[in-house]
């Protein structure tokens, strides 16, 4: 049973945000009680979700360096059984503050243990780095989903993530799997896309989620709303497959 | 005269490497010493010129961190007359390095003195955050150039990379501005891209660049063989456009 999901990948750009919010969104939509926690400074998946990260007085930096206790930092949000920790301006200083702290890499899991329990799902929105935002969310989480764009830089990426997760679990967190790997911005016409996904579903075999994610131009438009796709367009094709993938993702938690 | 570009953007995969690799070939292929320095661990601009990161012994990290003199870490590409600094495996551990390090900011300035004037042009890759590492590279360049994916959140990240730019420019270096924005993955067919490359040219009058790079998937096919968009297909529509972005990046340098 995994309970915490950390969203991954230090290549830029795959979909990490999009992912974390929709997936949170349509399980909460279907009723389970989830838990989505912004790790990245630039606060996408705050402001994806209505969330305006100039006004955030507690969020994530707060919770991780100042000791406030993290449920004072929960935000409701549009969608009904869906909570955020929100990201405010301050965490953009975290990584270098967090360098001399003692149990740097702890201080998510900490926060998170009081709390985690009263959630069905909690999900970790990363930065693109390796830096100490996301190794506090690989020591805090049980499993990991990797969005992988179906492109080159993003396929040679993946061996650099995977030696930061075998070193978390052989130090810090030895529970940590890898839940899933999912196929984002996939276009089926160029060979390229093609070729990708073939190597990553030869590489990660039983290990890659069954639905590619389309490129859909209504995912993209639907964070200028706040809202997440279910709401922006539930009848959207970016809609539909991320309800398939979220459905996915719990019943792989829950199998784990 | 700007010599030295820092090519930025905390926000991941708006094209920064893919910038920085065709922009430094197309003026290198047109006769101008161009040398590249990717300061990005995940060593996207090495690998998109041929260079295997795994097997840089001197590379980014031992420049900045142990002393050796960057002409030591020069590399030939395919492309005549262009120079490449790659990154190597190292480089992934620079940012918490550097934390505790005199002069941590300037390593990389202090670097290229001596070399700088034997180039045209210095093109640096970013990786996609503000940490130490980008706040190197703002601080040995003159001018910044930031790519902008037609993209909602995209839109939102650059108020927080103006700020960071001001604060090196108040600090470290009085003499950075901003040498141009370049729109990039514009596809015109939709209203979201429309919408944000009006806002952008409406917010940064005069600095956006005359040539929007438009998705072309050559552009995201020739890195998989080492190559630059002009030697992999220099016929393409993404070659003509880096070709224009190119000539247009250096009379803005040359006239700054
Ligand atoms: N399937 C899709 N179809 C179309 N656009 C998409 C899709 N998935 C994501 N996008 C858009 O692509 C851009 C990148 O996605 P996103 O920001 O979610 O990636 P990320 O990995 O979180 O980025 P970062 O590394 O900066 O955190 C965003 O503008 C998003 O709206
Ligand atoms: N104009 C374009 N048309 C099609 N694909 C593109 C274009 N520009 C970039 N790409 C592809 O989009 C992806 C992201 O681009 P790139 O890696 O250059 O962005 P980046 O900003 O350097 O990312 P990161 O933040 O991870 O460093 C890459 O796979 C690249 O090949
Ligand atoms: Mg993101
Ligand atoms: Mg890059």
């Amino acid at each position: 049973m995994v309970r915490v999901v950390a969203v991954a990948n230090q290549k830029g750009g795959v979909g990490k945000t999009t992912t974390a919010v929709n997936v949170a969104a349509s399980l909460a939509q279907g009723g389970e009680r989830v838990l989505l926690v912004d790790m990245d400074p630039q606060a996408n998946a705050s402001s994806g979700l209505g969330i305006d990260p100039r006004r955030v007085a507690s969020g994530t930096y707060e919770v991780l360096l100042e000791g406030v206790p993290i449920a004072h930092a929960f935000r409701r949000t549009a969608v009904p059984n869906l909570t955020v920790v929100p990201a405010g301006p301050d965490l953009a200083g975290a990584e270098i503050e967090l360098v001399g702290r003692e149990g740097r890499e702890t201080l998510l899991r900490q926060a998170l243990e009081a709390e985690k329990d009263r959630f069905g799902l909690v999900l970790i929105d990363c930065p693109p780095s390796l830096g100490l935002l996301t190794v506090n969310a690989l020591v805090a989480a049980e499993g990991v989903l990797i969005p992988i764009q179906c492109e080159y830089y993003a396929l040679e990426g993946v061996s650099q993530l995977l030696n930061a997760l075998q070193r978390v679990k052989q130090g810090l967190n030895p529970e940590l799997m890898v839940l899933g790997i999912l196929l984002t911005m996939f276009d089926g016409r160029t060979n390229l896309a093609l070729q990708v996904a073939d190597q990553v579903k030869r590489a990660f075999r039983g290990r890659v989620l069954r639905h590619a994610v389309p490129r859909n131009v209504r995912l993209s438009e639907a964070p200028s709303h706040g809202l997440p796709i279910g709401l922006y367009d539930g009848r959207s094709r970016g809609a539909e497959i991320y309800a398939e993938v979220a459905k996915e993702v719990l019943v792989r938690a829950r199998g784990a």
